[in-house]
């Protein structure tokens, strides 16, 4: 399925976009 | 405890998005935070049309916590 790559599912970018936020917020001080 | 921690987190992440305190986030808000997170404006989008399961154009804290959910019980947390 074209539409499955790895990375660019709904779910891959909604998990890209919550880990970055949980980065944020832990990463600076 | 589980559940309140993961609510916490929810809406903290929902007021960084929530700039104006409007308390629902809109796309041009989600759009604003490119630049402040290492993604693409088209990723953003595609988050915020994940987030926004009624498709009606604003994200509400109840989406996003559902989604905050979905990714945490999909993704494991390092």
């Amino acid at each position: 399925d074209p539409n499955m790559k790895a990375g660019t599912t709904s779910e891959g970018v909604l998990a890209n976009f919550f880990n970055s936020l949980l980065s944020k917020k832990t990463g600076s001080p | 405890q589980g559940q309140q921690t993961m609510l916490g987190k929810a809406n903290e992440f929902f007021q960084i998005c929530d700039i104006e305190d409007k308390g629902f986030i809109a796309r041009c808000d989600m759009q604003r935070l490119h630049g402040e997170l290492p993604l693409s404006q088209e990723e953003l989008e595609k988050v915020f049309d994940t987030l926004d399961a009624d498709g009606n154009g604003f994200l509400t804290l109840e989406e996003f916590t559902t989604g905050f959910s979905q990714f945490l019980h999909g993704e494991e947390i390092p």
